[in-house]
């Protein structure tokens, strides 16, 4: 479902 | 980082800045729902576990650190430097009906079950719902403010641009994540009527006064 990713995100 | 995230994180910041201004100037929390407040510092809290922990970039550190001291400062405005002008009769949104559901919600749908990513989880889905005190506060008061009003569109614009984001990124990076995306969407679907009454009140000078 989601791709595995450093949370960059605010 | 694209246009559409700065975008949003600026609409964002724009947002709480207008609310502070908002309470600083009129010296005054009229209007103003403490119980959303406390769920974005919760909100916040939750999310940026990860600030001392994991460094991205300094903007997004400055950024961080910016949400959550301005959270708690709203909250202490509301709560004790303002608290006389505070309106706790219609600030009455039952807020346990939001945070068990989103906290068991969280417990059974995320990406890994860790503790981090759990607490993560339930920092995006309360974040979906946690203007719902605020809309339900106008909607018994039946009016807003102007400047309220800019207020929440500002902090309805940032999601909706976050969701222009992710739109981005699927295509630019292949990033997707549907959990942050779906809770975007049910976020900014909750702002829509508010939208359609700024639009067609607000930008025309006339204040918001919903049919009590």
């Amino acid at each position: 479902l989601s791709v595995a990713y450093k949370k960059d995100e605010l | 980082m694209n246009i559409f995230r700065l975008c949003g994180d600026m609409s964002h910041l724009a947002a709480i800045i207008i609310l502070l201004l908002k309470m600083w100037k009129t010296r005054s929390v009229a209007g103003i729902s403490g119980k959303s407040q406390i769920l974005f510092a919760t909100v916040f809290t939750a999310r940026y576990l990860d600030l001392f922990t994991s460094f991205i970039s300094i903007y997004n550190t400055c950024m961080k650190v910016f949400f959550i001291g301005t959270v708690y400062f709203t909250i202490y405005l509301i709560y004790m430097k303002f608290k006389a002008t505070y309106d706790s009769n219609h600030d009455s949104f039952r807020v346990e009906f939001l945070i068990v559901p989103v906290g068991g919600l969280a417990f059974l749908v995320n990406h890994e079950f860790a503790p981090l990513e759990i607490i993560w989880t339930f920092s995006i889905y309360l974040e979906s719902v946690a203007i719902l005190p605020q809309l339900f506060m106008i909607s018994k008061t039946g009016e807003a403010e102007t400047i309220t009003s800019h207020y929440l569109f500002a902090l309805g614009s940032y999601r909706a641009l976050y969701l222009c984001n992710w739109i981005y990124r699927y295509y630019a990076e292949g990033f997707f994540d549907l959990i942050a995306v779906v809770a975007g969407v049910v976020q900014t679907i909750l702002y829509c009527d508010f939208f359609y009454l700024y639009i067609t009140k607000v930008m025309k000078g006339k204040k918001i006064s919903l049919p009590a």
